[in-house]
């Protein structure tokens, strides 16, 4: 089974 | 003062559609260099990011950086008032309520005006880290979209595995399992070609319900750029010829 990542654990709030 | 006049109109319409199943109200950012504009989509899962250089405008004038707060539905409505050879100008005053856009056809002598009501979009905006994708493959875009829109019809999610070899993509689901899988090809049919370029092998799922909505810009471009890294989201870019460049990050589904 697999769950969406989100961008924001990517990504830095600007 | 902003004015900024397109010849090629028609690009400005495709990139609209584009990104209006993405992304609803955006920030245009207006700069003496050009236009950009980031925005996420409601579920932080997908991202536009559009840059469009002065170069590739017939004219083009900012005076100073201003932000322009637009509803994509409402932009995508107007420039359905465009014919595809109209030319596009956008104008914008200092402290804007509304931006101006105008088509205009030299040949039919047909001017159409719009004052499209700006809004006051409080949004986020993500700093994307320099990244060196360790893969990136550049395939014609229609190809990619065909894949891509017969592979949901089978499964929801895509596995991407890229190797120094191919380009895989696999999808698993009730009907069954299957890959399509695309080898460095540099045909002199430029049309054709796949280009691979692998310094370490990625395998990442993703959710082509994103990937359908990006291919939308495959008009735009003849071909798309994937730029992948394990431990990044997926760079799907369409390249705008002497414009600039339209560019979709996805989120990869992750394994429990």
């Amino acid at each position: 089974k697999t769950n969406q990542a989100r961008l924001d654990c990517f990504f830095n709030q600007g | 003062m902003f004015e900024a006049k397109l010849t090629e109109g028609l690009i400005l319409k495709k990139i609209v559609e584009s990104i209006k199943d993405i992304v609803t109200d955006v920030n245009i950012d207006i700069s003496p260099s050009g236009i950009s504009l980031q925005a996420m989509d409601s579920s932080h899962v997908a991202l536009v990011s559009l840059n469009l250089s002065m170069d590739g405008f017939e004219h083009y004038r900012a005076d100073t950086n201003m932000v322009l707060g637009v509803s994509i539905a409402n932009l995508a409505k107007v420039m359905k008032l465009a014919d595809n050879n109209d030319q596009i100008t956008l104008q914008a005053d200092q402290e804007a309520t509304h931006l101006k856009i105008i088509f205009e056809n030299p040949k039919t002598e047909r001017t159409t005006e719009f004052n499209l009501n700006l809004i006051t979009i409080d949004s986020e905006h993500l700093a994307i880290p320099e990244t060196e994708y360790s893969s990136v493959v550049t395939i014609n875009s229609g190809e990619f979209s065909k894949i891509c829109k017969e592979l949901f019809s089978l499964s929801e999610t895509v596995q991407i595995t890229t190797n120094t070899d191919y380009v895989q993509f696999s999808v698993e689901g009730e009907v069954g399992s299957g890959q399509v899988r695309l080898g460095h090809n540099d045909s002199e049919k430029k049309e054709d070609q796949t280009i691979l370029e692998v310094s370490e092998s990625v395998q990442q799922q993703f959710a082509i319900r994103y990937l359908n909505m990006f291919n939308k810009a495959s008009t735009l471009s003849s071909f798309t750029r994937l730029c992948l890294h394990q431990e990044q989201p997926l760079v799907v870019e369409f390249k705008i010829d002497n414009l600039g460049v339209l560019k979709y990050f996805l989120a990869p589904k992750i394994s429990d």
